[in-house]
């Protein structure tokens, strides 16, 4: 199993539709202050069944929306698709590849999709069980988290090592 | 319940100080159990040290050593509990030269045995890449991604 | 007293929008007063966009162009109420080539009004010493202080 | 008036009595992971009247003190001098230079001295008042706090006015 594609429209900063492909091996992603890579790192941590804004540096969840600029009207929607490779049936379900989508609208309504059919989000979090991706997702480390995980009440580390188990 | 957390606890902490020592040859790092008597509730030390002086918790480490010991933490669980993509947004930041080589090797030993997704504004981080993407954000406030095969593109 | 409050609030505002505005031709940044009818419990927002597009308040800037905002402010305070000496430990860390330039820049421009002491790993800001100490930490576990005058050494 | 110098013994990884010499100019501190640059910025924090060791990235006030290592024994006491040139008699005393020196006992007793001769901390925060470096010390930012003051909340941001009135 592995990672295929990340596609995001109208989540922050990416109004328009934009595409990450990706391989098996070491996608490096770079740019100036301020361009939008820590949004993409957002859009991963979102489409993974995220719910708490401020983890997406958010005040409320809405914000995640592209907001609009000077040139361009804030928009009413904001969607992101991340694609799996699943030849090998990591997630148990009969397909080549599974594609996760989270949509919000500007009402609050939010939509969970699994290979484009409607789903609920207890859905997705069980298909991602089976990725030892776990809740704590210590596999995403946004910008400055890094010693988050050391920076823990010893107490609070234990679901490291349960998570494991 | 217990028993396999113990077996689980040995085993994260046997491959974090690998990890560790694998970085630091003259350092020690380890795991320590707060409460050993009553499984079900104690909680988990880290202490480390990167150059061999005495161990120490790891509130006292510096900035780049701690960010170090992290990822040795983190990379010792992904050798007993592998996730399938990591995703590291300027985790080098902190890092001296000397440890942002080490912070490369580490990225090149574990590049085989899962996918890495790295944010970076380190030029030898940079050398890892298998794809390179540059983000730009454009004169109307909207991010744009930019990207580049790089064995294609013959750098 | 709530005259003064008033009186250094704007003054203040003014040179923070006169550095940012050095920094970031295009952008804008102010203060703004969260309840200006009540001038004895007011709070005060920070509004900055570096590259001219809509207005924001701070808390949805990147890590970068939060470090250049929050380093606006820090001398135009400077320039209403200036300290003796500024102690800045690892400023440098979030930015990117161009901000690093632009930091570099600031530093130059206030180097004579006041003493600047920086700790930093990146050689371009290296560059703006008059004096250089190096620090080493020996193997028994104690640091140790290096300096060089960097006009002496003619580097 | 400018700084003149800085001389730790016994603080927190400098055992051995250190130096470092200003001048009107800008001065580069530079060094690998852990060869204690930020505690040289601690040493500045200390000096000038810190009460929290939280501040000081530590649990009690003692852990500023030498803590010892493989090859040297703990220390017993900690001193940090700073040192600032007064001909322009910024602070109002009749000194052509002024050093503020802060010791910590293992004990827990802590003394104060100004040129040597004992005072007490209200002495030397009444004169540092002379320099406009303010209770906040916002002029000495710590590794990682750059951003403390954009993120703190509006209310809290009023005694940066406060201070400069
Ligand atoms: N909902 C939104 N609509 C439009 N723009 C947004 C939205 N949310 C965030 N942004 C903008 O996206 C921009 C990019 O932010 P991001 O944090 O991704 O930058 P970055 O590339 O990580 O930069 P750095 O190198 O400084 O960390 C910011 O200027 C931010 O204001
Ligand atoms: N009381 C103490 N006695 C002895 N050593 C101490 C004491 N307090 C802190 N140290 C040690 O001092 C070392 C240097 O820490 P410091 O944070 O100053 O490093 P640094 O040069 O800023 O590194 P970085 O570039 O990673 O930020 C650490 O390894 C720390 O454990
Ligand atoms: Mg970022
Ligand atoms: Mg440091």
């Amino acid at each position: 199993m592995y990672l295929k594609s990340l596609t995001m429209k109208g989540f922050k900063s990416f109004a328009a539709k934009s595409d990450l492909n990706f391989e098996p091996g070491t996608t490096v992603i770079v740019g100036p202050n301020g361009s939008g890579k820590s949004n993409i790192v957002d859009a991963f941590l979102w489409v993974t069944g995220e719910q708490s804004a401020r983890s997406l540096r958010s005040t409320k969840m809405q914000d995640v929306i592209f907001a609009g600029s000077a040139q361009k009207s804030p928009m009413g929607v904001s969607e992101v698709t991340l694609t799996f490779d699943n030849a090998s049936r990591v997630f148990p379900i009969d397909y080549d590849e599974v594609a996760f989508t989270r949509r919000l609208y500007k009402s609050g309504e939010s939509e969970y999709l699994l290979n484009s059919s409607a789903c609920r989000l207890a859905d997705i979090n069980e298909l991602l069980v089976h990725t030892n991706m776990g809740r704590e997702m210590y596999s995403i480390i946004g910008q400055g988290r890094l010693d988050a995980i050391l920076n823990s009440r010893p107490d609070e580390r234990r679901v490291l090592i349960e998570e494991a188990a | 319940m217990s028993e396999k957390f113990l077996e689980i606890f040995n085993k994260v902490n046997e491959s974090f100080q690998e990890v560790f020592k694998n970085m630091f040859p003259d350092g020690k790092a380890q795991l320590i159990l707060t409460n050993p008597d009553d499984i079900m509730t104690t909680g988990i030390e880290i202490e480390a040290q990167p150059s061999g002086r005495r161990l120490k918790k790891v509130s006292l480490l510096s900035g780049g050593e701690s960010a170090m010991t992290a990822l040795a933490l983190l990379f010792g669980l992904f050798q007993i509990n592998p996730a399938p993509f990591y995703l590291l947004d300027e985790a080098d930041v902190a890092l001296d030269d000397v440890n942002l080589q080490r912070f490369v090797a580490l990225i090149k030993r574990f590049k085989s045995q899962a996918q890495f997704l790295i944010v970076t504004h380190q030029r030898r981080t940079m050398e890892v890449a298998d794809i390179l993407y540059g983000v730009t954000m454009q004169k109307d406030g909207v991010s744009k991604v930019l990207s580049q095969k790089l064995d294609e593109a013959a750098v």
